[in-house]
């Protein structure tokens, strides 16, 4: 069971932090950041981490993805070029699988889904943002994210979410968009609805175990004027993000990518 | 008695807020968002605001410079220009009034401080702020401050304000100092030893009032977890940077950008 995301977004959202807290694992350890004097890099890098980890008593090969640079320049004109070049390096190297005479062991490293990590700004998507979901929504199942979402207020998430839907239809960006299933049993459709109805999921991670003013010890951050919890759906939607995720939609994920993005690709490269 | 502030950094920083906080008055007036539809502006605007205020029963022009655009688009190389024209042509403009024959009612339009948002990344400054700063830190008295200081604890916060410091030393950036006066009342030594160990400040802004757990109303943003206080010197440096710029240090503001700043430019330009 193998499941590879790419996270994208610029330096400082919080997205190391969001895959440790995600997985329940120090996927990334604690960044050593460079010294002032040390050169600044120039261009988007594209690193990968895998780790076997068990998920509901399954056992899973996850493997993520990470973009460092993305978004961080001055000029960020081509920010987007390398990861799209690398979601498609993968969709040649499965091609590539396929068309061999044995085909028994074929290992799918194709991006299954793409975190997207949106400012908190309170205004709207980034010029950024949008550039780089025009040019890979068609490619990769696109999970946008508003992070740090403990910088706003509860009102300030309603109408940022609005906002940040309306610009994606705006710019006929097509994301991820979690399957209702009608035929399963009301609990279930239920749990569905309310996972779709959170999309932008609004998240905060923590890698941290603080204690609550009553006395709780929880993931979340302190601060002098009270804790975050992690899990708590008061707080944040990081519970809602990790089941569509994790649980519910992996599988979707997966799926989705193989029938519709590479079949898509697919038939593009061949026929070209 | 007029002081211009400019106020720099991208989008979403709580700049507006900040400064409606900083004066007490809704300065400006709350942001109607461009629809998703509207064009996005391409280059960095040069917009001022003036009010009268009273600041201690002393009657003071104020005047705000903003720079919408900045750091707002995919390829910001060129986001410091418009604004270094601006403080050069402030300079002109006072260089001209100087060279007139009667000069008793001359004007000052120069920007008096500079007010740098830096984003609250928890990593280190961004190559788009070490470039602005570069570029513009002997033209105008610079004071880098952390926007939306909320997003990080406090020992974040120390960490991050020693890197900033750090990133500044490296690229030999000089921000306004906050003299201290030694042959003054012991009192005001502390005070401006204070001041001066804090920076760059940790700014939190609010120009709303909310109710605290235990029944106060203050300026400040309600979370589901909490009520981050502005005016409270435990949850962010705004007090500080009030004091500094509105109480203490408007004096020397505006002197070291007439007798060192302004001078400077000028002997550079009539030796050109
Ligand atoms: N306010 C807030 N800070 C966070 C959150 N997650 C991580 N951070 C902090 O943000 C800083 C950058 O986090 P990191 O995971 O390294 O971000 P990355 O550069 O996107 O990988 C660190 O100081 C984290 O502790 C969050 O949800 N909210
Ligand atoms: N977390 C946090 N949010 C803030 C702060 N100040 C303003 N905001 C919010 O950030 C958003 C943008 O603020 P605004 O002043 O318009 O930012 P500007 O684009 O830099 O002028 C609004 O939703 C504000 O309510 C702050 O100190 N902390």
């Amino acid at each position: 069971f193998q499941f590879t995301a790419m996270v994208v977004g610029e330096s400082g959202l919080g997205k190391s932090t969001l895959i440790n807290t995600l997985f329940n694992t120090q996927l990334y350890p604690r960044k050593v950041p460079l010294p002032p004097s040390a050169e600044r890099p120039k261009t988007v890098a594209i690193e990968s981490i895998t780790a076997d980890i068990e998920e509901n008593g399954v056992r899973l090969r996850l493997t993520v993805v990470d973009t460092p640079g993305f978004g961080d320049f001055v000029d960020n004109d081509e920010s987007w070029k390398p990861i799209l070049e690398n979601i498609e390096a993968r969709f040649d190297e499965y091609l590539e699988q396929e068309n061999r005479v044995n085909r028994q062991k074929i290992v799918d490293n194709r991006v299954h889904a793409c975190l997207y990590f949106i400012q908190p700004t309170g205004h709207s998507l980034k010029q950024l943002d949008i550039e780089f979901m025009r040019r890979l929504h068609t490619k990769v199942n696109l999970i946008p994210v508003i992070a740090k979402a403990d910088t706003l207020t509860d009102e300030e998430i309603v109408s940022f979410k609005q906002r940040v839907l309306s610009d994606i239809a705006e710019h006929n960006i097509r994301i991820f968009q979690a399957p209702i299933y009608e035929n399963e049993d009301e609990e279930t459709v239920a749990e569905t609805e309310e996972i779709a109805s959170k999309i932008p999921f609004a998240v905060v991670g923590s890698d941290q175990e603080v204690d609550t003013p009553d006395g709780r010890t929880v993931r979340g951050r302190s601060y002098p004027w009270g804790v975050v919890e992690v899990d708590n759906e008061d707080h944040c939607d990081f519970v809602k993000l990790r089941q569509m995720l994790v649980r519910t939609y992996m599988e979707e994920l997966r799926e989705h990518t193989n029938l519709h993005l590479y079949e898509n690709w697919r038939s593009e490269k061949l026929h070209a």
